[in-house]
């Protein structure tokens, strides 16, 4: 463990606080897209389908449980208690093109050709796009409550710190995944026009509105 | 004799 992966795992959990908080709070899941929500479902499920087979570590398998309940919950408040409040006319991204891509890339890029590898791999590809769907709404919007755009950058930013992560492994550890290190640059990259805006926008106390 | 494939990131 080093402090770029500790920090983006924290991210990680502090967008989900945000979120649930948002959510909760205001009685609405207004601009968070469920679509979104349920690719990340989809993500930890996959991810971590060894998590009660295999022990890496005691904060390994609560982060996991962390997650694949915390996603689940999101899809399930959105979907049954704050239903009337979503919004399917803009939440129109095509995900079948994003899971069909991501079997695609997990039958060419895995480690090994066994359910777990091939399961793992199309994860992390699943994982790198799953934030389009929420950008196209963004997008589709022009203007985004602040709440709503914290969550999105603490997602960013998890992703992003696994990238410093993976040099120093890369250069302390003799660790180098390359399929994780890939789709982690590529989700990072996805980001970077939201955190160019972010920046723009509302670290200088500014609503967050599209040029 | 394969290697097993450990994934210990989140």
């Amino acid at each position: 463990m080093n402090l770029f992966r500790l920090g983006g795992d924290l991210a990680h959990l502090v967008s989900i606080f945000i979120l649930l908080q948002k959510i909760t709070a205001n009685k609405s899941a207004a601009g968070i897209s469920i679509k979104t929500q349920i690719l990340y479902s989809i993500v930890y499920v996959t991810r971590y389908i060894d998590v009660f087979t295999k022990w890496i570590s005691l904060y390994t398998f609560v982060m996991k449980l962390i997650f694949i309940a915390s996603s689940f919950y999101t899809v399930w408040l959105m979907h049954n208690t704050y239903k009337s409040t979503q919004n399917p006319q803009i939440d129109t991204f095509k995900i079948r093109y994003l899971i069909g891509g991501s079997i695609i890339m997990a039958a060419i890029f895995n480690h090994k050709l066994t359910f777990n590898e091939l399961v793992w791999s199309f994860s992390i590809w699943l994982e790198s796009v799953a934030i389009l769907p929420q950008l196209f709404m963004l997008q589709r919007t022009g203007e985004a409550e602040n709440i709503t755009v914290h969550y999105i950058f603490a997602l960013g930013i998890y992703r992003a710190l696994y990238i410093p992560n993976w040099v120093y492994r890369w250069i302390f550890d003799q660790y180098f995944d390359y399929i994780a290190t890939v789709a982690g640059i590529i989700q990072t990259l996805i980001y970077s026009d939201f955190f160019y805006v972010y920046y723009q926008r509302v670290m200088k106390g500014k609503k967050f509105e599209l040029p | 004799d394969e290697v097993e494939i450990i994934h210990d990131e989140l």
